[in-house]
């Protein structure tokens, strides 16, 4: 464990509690896509498939738990909660997942480390968490009102991403034949993606203005 | 030695 990755999965774990202090406070979703917070339940349970099989450390199973919980508890809300699920716009939350993983699903069979169930399962999480934020972002452009708490959520997803890439660098640097080119690509693209998000964040922060993503 | 194949990040 190092200070990168232990200060990303801190931000991490601050977007999704952040994300449901918002839900369970304000019993708001407003601005929330739905698709992006599937797409994250899957993600986990595609990658902590493992959770029972391999213990790695009470940290990592505590956090697997925590993120599992949480990604499946926002959906739950979302979708059937009485007063949140009236706040969820389904008409602008359109972007349809299946489009987003077939071509993870078929891009893991292909490329992967090793041809195991558990493995592709893997490989896939890495490839769908890439994109996982996309339809988010989509929803973002259109919906004209961003509110704090949504922008902090995925300022913060974005951020842990980021701080990652640093703790790879780091443990390549430090730790002798440790490569990872899936996770190393899954997550510079998805870091990238978040680029102009991060460029208009930064320039509400500084010019003190709300938070606008242009048409 | 931890086994590689273990992918111990979350």
């Amino acid at each position: 464990m190092n200070i990168f990755r232990l200060t990303a999965d801190m931000t991490h774990l601050m977007s999704v509690i952040v994300l449901l202090l918002k839900i369970h406070t304000i019993k708001s979703c407003a601005g929330i896509s739905l698709k992006t917070q599937e797409l994250y339940a899957i993600v986990f349970t595609c990658r902590y498939l493992d959770i029972f099989t391999d213990f790695i450390s009470f940290y990592n199973t505590i956090m697997k738990v925590i993120f599992l919980w949480t990604s499946f508890s926002i959906v739950w809300y979302m979708r059937y909660h009485k007063i949140v699920r009236r706040s969820y716009d389904k008409d602008q939350d359109t972007f349809r997942h299946v489009f987003l993983m077939l071509p993870c699903l078929v891009l893991a069979l292909l490329i992967n480390e090793r041809f195991t169930f558990k493995e592709v399962m893997w490989t896939f999480s890495f490839y769908l968490e890439a994109v996982a934020i996309l339809p988010q972002l989509v929803l973002l452009q259109r919906t004209r009102n961003i509110d704090n708490l949504t922008g902090q959520y995925i300022f913060l997803l974005g951020a842990y991403r980021a701080l990652y890439i640093l703790n790879w660098i780091y443990r390549y640097v430090t730790e002798p034949n440790y490569v990872h080119w899936i996770p190393w690509m899954s997550g510079l693209v998805q870091t990238l993606l978040y680029g102009d998000f991060f460029y208009y964040y930064f320039l509400s922060w500084k010019n003190n203005v709300k938070l606008q993503l242009p048409a | 030695k931890e086994n590689t194949s273990k992918h111990d990040e979350l």
